[in-house]
């Protein structure tokens, strides 16, 4: 069919006829069935139903660009540490599959929390495959230096991250049932990514095949100053600074699994002359 | 004698060994998928092996007696060059559903050939 046609070159198409005319004239529908079962067999191969046919709207986060990069060996790890990424070790030394999602954007401002900003976010995760067995999981945040007046002290946040127990219909207004699954206290100051360990919640989805109702994100001012309300930490589109970059700095869910075929992703160093 | 060096050098060439094999995949028409990397050096295996196997061929037993078996009786095939070592590598991709994907995948890349 011509969603397969696209396997082999119009050249490499032609010369299979070629080959196929010259072998005693079988019929060309043959050679559309042959690459069609050379396509199937490798997406097989690759794990895959169907060939992916990415949208246009596709993004591909930076940080697994970064991630690509250090464990293939084409960038050296001095490189990537400059934009402040480090190598996942331990989560990589038991995963042989990365997957990265972004939220659906069905963003609710959990009410009843005037004076904090709190989120849920929620991350399908229905297209991990049945066979994949997910060892760790990770929530990334973008949180961007605010220029503060003298008064540093007034600068730290805590960030909190929940997963939402029951679905948010079924409970008072402004009262979510949520778990704490990780915290954090950091000062407005620096610009960088913060990781927060989210894997007892989605093991609990994958794993268990309990409900996914989210995860709750929750910054904190400990001192309770309006001036930078809401611009620290990129959890939503609407910031005041803007969001032309939101694309690339939205919060990221990173899951790390193994399919049971082959080793777990074994960075490549590339040897120093 | 020259003559004799481009003789043996020859031979040598026909000998199982790894060849340059490039995967490119905008040539298949998967790159609009497949971030990373554009493409990969597969290698493959191919050439002779003759009697008696050499020690670099990384024989079997089965293979060194197959090829002994063939040096006497030609209707015994002599033993293939294959792949005796292979190495993975990871891929960048855009899945079925738009979700970006890092995957390693064994066994993609010939790293030594041999007799078996």
């Amino acid at each position: 069919g011509a969603s397969h046609a696209s396997l082999i070159p119009e050249t490499g198409k032609k010369k299979v006829a070629e080959i196929q005319g010259h072998a005693g004239g079988r019929r060309s529908g043959q050679s559309h069935e042959l690459l069609r079962d050379f396509e199937a067999t490798l997406l097989q191969m690759f794990g895959l139903r169907r060939r992916p046919q990415p949208s246009k709207s596709a993004v591909i986060p930076d940080y697994m660009r970064d991630l690509y990069r250090l464990q293939s060996g084409e960038e050296e790890e001095e490189q990537i540490h400059s934009t402040g990424l480090e190598y996942p070790e331990r989560p990589a030394s038991r995963a042989n599959t990365v997957r990265s999602f972004h939220h659906e954007e069905h963003l609710e401002n959990i009410p009843g929390t005037s004076e904090n900003s709190a989120f849920r976010f929620l991350f399908n995760l229905s297209s991990i495959p049945e066979n994949e067995v997910i060892s760790s999981a990770e929530l990334r945040l973008f949180r961007e230096q605010v220029d503060q007046g003298p008064d540093w002290e007034r600068g730290f946040h805590r960030i909190n991250i929940y997963e939402v127990m029951k679905p948010p219909a079924e409970v008072v207004p402004g009262h979510l049932i949520t778990r704490l699954l990780d915290t954090r206290l950091v000062h407005h100051n620096v610009t960088r990514w913060e990781t927060f360990d989210v894997s007892p919640a989605v093991l609990r989805w994958t794993r268990e095949k309990q409900p996914n109702y989210g995860l709750a994100i929750e910054v904190t001012h400990l001192h309770q100053t309006r001036t930078h309300q809401g611009q620290h930490v990129r959890i939503s589109r609407s910031l005041p600074q803007g969001s032309g970059n939101w694309a690339q700095l939205r919060p990221l869910l990173v899951t790390f699994g193994h399919d049971g075929r082959g080793h777990a992703l074994t960075r490549r160093r590339r040897a120093k002359r | 004698s020259p003559k004799h060096h481009s003789q043996r050098a020859r031979k040598k060439n026909k000998n199982c060994r790894r060849h340059s094999l490039y995967v490119d995949f905008s040539d298949v028409g998967w790159n609009d998928w497949i971030v990373a990397p554009p493409g990969y050096q597969a290698f493959y295996c191919h050439g002779d092996c003759p009697f008696p196997l050499a020690d670099h061929l990384n024989s079997t037993n089965h293979a060194i007696v197959q090829t002994l078996v063939n040096s006497v009786n030609s209707s015994i095939p002599k033993a293939c060059c294959v792949p005796t070592e292979l190495s993975a590598i990871s891929m960048l991709y855009l899945d079925e559903y738009d979700k970006v994907v890092l995957k390693n995948y064994q066994e993609m890349v010939v790293e030594g050939c041999g007799c078996r």
